[in-house]
């Protein structure tokens, strides 16, 4: 029996919304210790990791570890059902064919319940090495969503800088070239507002825009986002989910020819 | 601006 109860479905809704333009479909994994789901896009570009622990849940009870393969345009309609302030609750039996979502709205009145065919996906799971990172730069979520698709308009790649002063995003194209510098900041009021750089060597990379907008999705999750960067190797985007886990897209760099 | 790389290159089965 697998049972997990969300008090704030919202969450649910956020996550399936950061994902779902990268995914056809994807297995959420479900044990003791919470819901993951590891998937590459159908490019083989990059990887979304995502981890919700149990703790983070109302009710949580995984009595057999059991993956969930999903087609997330099916998911994406049953969660387009929920609204937003509605407690959310999965349910599945041991080896399940389907898997029930409840929704109950605030003061209990309305409760209504979606059954979803599960599918058989033969994913493979990829090993993500443990790296220290040269760069780890954290801004504000929205603020990187609006850099991406401002400099997308001018090109199809931006390369991100990084230094001790700041984080800088370029991108040059047919009509000319586009820069937005950000520096650390020095005093903010509000932490969500910060940018901060930790930088063990400065780092150069560039990325295809396309990826990097459909990391955005996931905005309305986090007010930061935290950039990890070091040469030759995947950028990490990750936003929090709640105090409890996390969105992580690895997205792999444009190398020269 | 350089060639795509796969994100296969970097991450090895598990």
């Amino acid at each position: 029996m697998f049972e997990a109860r969300l008090t704030q479905g919202s969450l649910l809704k956020k996550v399936m919304e950061a994902i779902r333009e990268l995914l056809n479909e994807a297995s959420f994994d479900c044990s003791e210790n919470g819901i993951q789901l590891q998937a590459m896009d159908n490019s083989h570009v990059s990887l979304v990791s995502l981890n919700m622990g149990s703790e983070g849940f109302d009710k949580f009870r995984c009595d057999r570890n059991l993956t969930m393969g999903m087609n997330l345009a099916s998911l994406s309609k049953i969660l387009k059902c929920a609204s937003n302030s509605d407690a959310i609750t999965l349910k599945a039996q041991d080896d399940p064919d389907t898997v029930t979502f409840t929704f109950e709205s605030e003061n209990n009145e309305r409760v209504s319940d979606y059954s979803m065919k599960l599918i058989n996906l033969d994913q493979e799971h990829l090993g993500i090495p443990d790296t220290e990172y040269s760069c780890v730069v954290k801004m504000p979520s929205a603020d990187f969503a609006r850099i991406c698709k401002d400099l997308s308009q001018f090109g199809d790649c931006i390369t991100i800088s990084c230094t001790k002063e700041g984080i800088k995003f370029s991108v040059a194209g047919d009509i000319g070239t586009g820069n937005v510098k950000l520096a650390q900041t020095a005093n903010v009021d509000k932490e969500s507002e910060a940018v901060t750089v930790e930088m063990q060597e400065p780092v150069s990379l560039t990325f295809a825009c396309r990826y990097l907008n459909h990391f955005t999705k996931a905005t309305p999750l986090s007010e930061q986002v935290q950039l990890s960067l070091s040469a030759d190797v995947p950028l990490v985007v990750e936003y929090k989910i709640g105090e409890f886990g996390h969105i992580r897209y690895y997205l792999a760099p444009k190398i020269d020819e | 601006s350089g060639k795509q790389s796969s994100i296969m290159n970097f991450f090895s089965k598990a």
